[in-house]
């Protein structure tokens, strides 16, 4: 039977576009990962934030808010997609993770090319 | 038959220590990649750098050289390695990437879990 993403996914940490980013960093940090969705006040998915867009944060020498480096448009998956399809997104989009997305568009889970990746190790 | 890491290993692009963090951020995101190997003048592996230790830089305030920030204990695998064992190292050390190392101990790669995540991809 094919494995499902709600199999997979990771509990996501969420934050707010106008954090900072150097707080979003120590979250990062302090968690151990490179992925964080944000959300508006309503808790929709507004854009995503990776270690990434640190990284060029660092290299355009502004480290500002969330909100100024985020991705705005998110490739997203659900709960019920096959994990294949999720890592066929990942790929065309060259992405290392998508936020899990429920019917009321709420962001339920975060699957990375890290969770997908162990379910080859032996 | 089991994949080798010799057949989805990407192209390392590498770094010399005293290199700037700010240099090594720019180099991530002009290649669009998160993981830069990190060599002596002698083309040894010494340590490896990656968006997740520049967002530890910009956690900590500290913007300085990639030596001050890299992880010097450096997981590595061989072009033979079968890629279920790479993916094993990466889930056991929670790692993204593995330098490939040939027998005179020189970076001829690097595999990360996108370029595993990738052949579960339909
Ligand atoms: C295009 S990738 C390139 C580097 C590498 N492949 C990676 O995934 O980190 C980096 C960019 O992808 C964006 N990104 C990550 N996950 C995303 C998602 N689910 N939807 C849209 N953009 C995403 C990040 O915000 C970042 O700007
Ligand atoms: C422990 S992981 C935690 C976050 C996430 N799992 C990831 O891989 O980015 C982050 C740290 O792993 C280190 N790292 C990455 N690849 C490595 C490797 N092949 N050997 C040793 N350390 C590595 C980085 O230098 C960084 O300090």
């Amino acid at each position: 039977a094919t494995k499902l993403v709600r199999s997979v996914m990771d509990k996501p940490v969420l934050i707010y576009p106008d954090t900072s980013v150097e707080k979003a960093a120590k979250l990062m940090i302090e968690k151990g990962l490179n992925h964080l969705p944000v959300i508006d006040k309503e808790k929709k998915i507004i854009g995503i934030v990776t270690s990434w867009d640190v990284a060029k944060a660092v290299a355009s020498g502004k480290i500002g808010k969330v909100e100024e480096i985020m991705t705005k448009k998110v490739i997203t998956t659900t709960p019920d997609e096959a994990i294949e399809l999720a890592a066929k997104k990942m790929e065309m989009h060259d992405i290392s993770a998508l936020p899990v997305v429920n019917k009321d568009g709420r962001v339920v889970g975060i699957v990375t090319s890290e969770d997908l990746s162990k379910l080859l190790a032996r």
